[in-house]
């Protein structure tokens, strides 16, 4: 979910 | 999701409208650079790339698909619309933007955090969209006239970014482990800039007078 984190942004 | 990350969400998809709006309404893109909003186009294609395998909420994907949806239609407007093509200046609108997209990619191939080919596009996107601006702040040099929904097109345009910063900010300190510095450096290049933009955008506002950019 770490990863997921990085990326959850527009 | 915190107030500037909203807030900066909320500022992009106002630029957007405000550039859809003026091009459905009035049926003109005059000063508007093509250029910028292919380079967008191609951000936006190439960020979001994990849109159909990474689902984060529906916020994310309605705001991906919002951001995909009119980039492309704004250069389908400008490019193919007979009316709104006739007001396309292409010959102020001249930036060579591929000399823009080859450095990106190449910084994007050197300075990534995974060398996958995901990765290496959305680190793309985020370098691109930092100079993305620039055939739009070159444009409105030489059209001495800025007409109010443009200005205000590039001034929201540039404070979503700004915002972000501040979201950043408020992250790095909320969250542990939460340092992306290529997506900092990149936001605050972007930034930056628009700073000379957003004096003379100030300026006009405070004096009441028409946005005129420098020579």
């Amino acid at each position: 979910c770490y990863q997921k984190n990085s990326k959850d942004e527009l | 999701m915190n107030i500037f990350r909203l807030a900066g969400d909320m500022t992009h998809l106002a630029s957007v409208l405000v550039l859809l709006l003026k091009i459905h309404t009035i049926k003109s893109c005059a000063g508007v650079s093509l250029k910028t909003q292919e380079l967008y186009a191609l951000v936006f294609a190439t960020r979001y790339l994990d849109i159909v395998t990474d689902f984060i909420s529906v916020y994310n994907t309605v705001m991906k698909l919002i951001f995909l949806g009119s980039s492309f239609s704004i250069v389908w407007y400008i490019r193919h619309h007979r009316v709104v093509r006739r007001s396309y200046d292409k010959d102020q609108d001249t930036f060579r933007h591929y000399l823009l997209m080859i450095p990106c990619m190449l910084l994007a191939l050197f300075v990534h955090e995974k060398f996958t080919f995901k990765e290496v596009m959305w680190t793309f996107s985020l370098y691109l969209e930092a100079v993305a601006i620039l055939p739009q702040l070159v444009l409105l040099q030489r059209t001495r006239n800025i007409d109010n929904l443009t200005g205000q097109y590039v001034f929201l345009l540039g404070a979503y970014r700004g915002l972000y910063i501040f979201n950043w900010i408020y992250r790095y300190f909320t969250e542990p482990h939460f340092v992306h510095w290529i997506t900092w450096i990149a936001g605050v290049v972007q930034t930056l800039l628009y700073a000379d933009f957003f004096y003379y955008y100030f300026e006009s506002w405070k004096n009441n007078v028409r946005l005129q950019l420098p020579a």
